[in-house]
């Protein structure tokens, strides 16, 4: 599933290195 | 648990919401009221207004929004999933520091907050409402229902059923320490399609539903019911998702030029 939601993963990993 | 565990438990999501989401209930009552002491929000009621609005207003992501040619409703539109993508990384660390929360299975995170962000996105958005609008760019603007009705199909159809949950939802007369125990319990629905591990959900759920009974027991002890309405509240909200992702697919459909945000289309796909 979280390969699917590559870009909520990487917010629950570490949500600062996230550009939205 | 015992009775001050379970007041610490509301407090702490009481503070977790303090810090990751940038306006409260009560600061937003204040700037409607005008007891906020800043400037009056700017009320956008018409096309005019709204023209207007767009040049004294600080939107905060000017380069994500399409320019002044395009069309009023798409403008809107994409003003709206910016602060919905926002609010997913609000409402992200806020459900990480729910105690426990990311000890959970990852996949179990990832679908919880799928399933959940919307929900909390749409009780939230209650406390920016009343009956005749609701504040935008954090309380810098007031848009009016009926302005939003007067859009063009289908956007009219965006926040009406939000209004309609918001006038009921706020009749509760939940403050933000009500509210922040609330969505922490909203977040952690043991019931979400596909979770792995549902056992130690429902435990953390269980702990804050009995965080939530005594909050609202010591909070609002003239309406005994209060617990009992606020849960129904949950199948409401999840009404409103529905429609929310039908309407978002109608749009798809019809406005061909219509871009959805990468972490909104991870988030629709497969969701209801």
């Amino acid at each position: 599933l979280k390969e699917k939601h590559k870009i909520l993963h990487r917010l629950l990993q570490d949500s600062t290195s996230v550009d939205l | 648990p015992e009775a001050a565990d379970l007041r610490t438990l509301a407090r702490h999501m009481f503070e977790s919401y303090c810090k990751y989401f940038p306006i409260t209930k009560a600061k937003a009552r204040a700037i409607m009221t005008g007891k906020a002491g800043d400037k009056s929000p700017f009320v956008i009621y018409d096309m005019s207004s709204l023209k207007a609005g767009e040049e004294c207003i600080t939107f905060r992501q000017q380069a994500s929004v399409p320019p002044h040619g395009t069309a009023v409703e798409i403008r809107i539109f994409q003003r709206c999933q910016f602060r919905s993508v926002e609010a997913v990384r609000e409402i992200t660390e806020f459900a990480k520091s729910i105690p426990g929360f990311v000890s959970l299975d990852l996949n179990d995170q990832v679908t919880l907050l799928k399933y959940g962000v919307h929900e909390v996105i749409f009780t939230m958005l209650a406390s920016l409402m009343n009956k005749d609008g609701l504040l935008i760019a954090a309380g810098q603007g007031f848009m009016t229902r009926e302005f939003i009705k007067s859009l063009r199909e289908p956007f009219c159809h965006m926040l009406e059923p939000k209004f309609g949950f918001a006038v009921k939802f706020n009749s509760l007369g939940l403050d933000d320490g009500d509210i922040a125990v609330f969505i922490a319990i909203v977040i952690l629905s043991g019931d979400r399609p596909g979770l792995v591990n549902v056992k130690p959900i429902e435990d953390l759920q269980d702990s804050l539903l009995q965080a939530l009974a005594l909050q609202l027991k010591l909070n609002h002890p003239d309406s005994p019911h209060l617990f009992a309405k606020l849960l129904q509240k949950m199948t409401d909200l999840r009404q409103i998702v529905t429609e929310h992702v039908q309407l978002l697919h109608t749009i798809r459909k019809t406005e061909g030029e219509m871009n959805l945000h990468p972490l909104l289309q991870e988030i629709y796909k497969d969701l209801y």
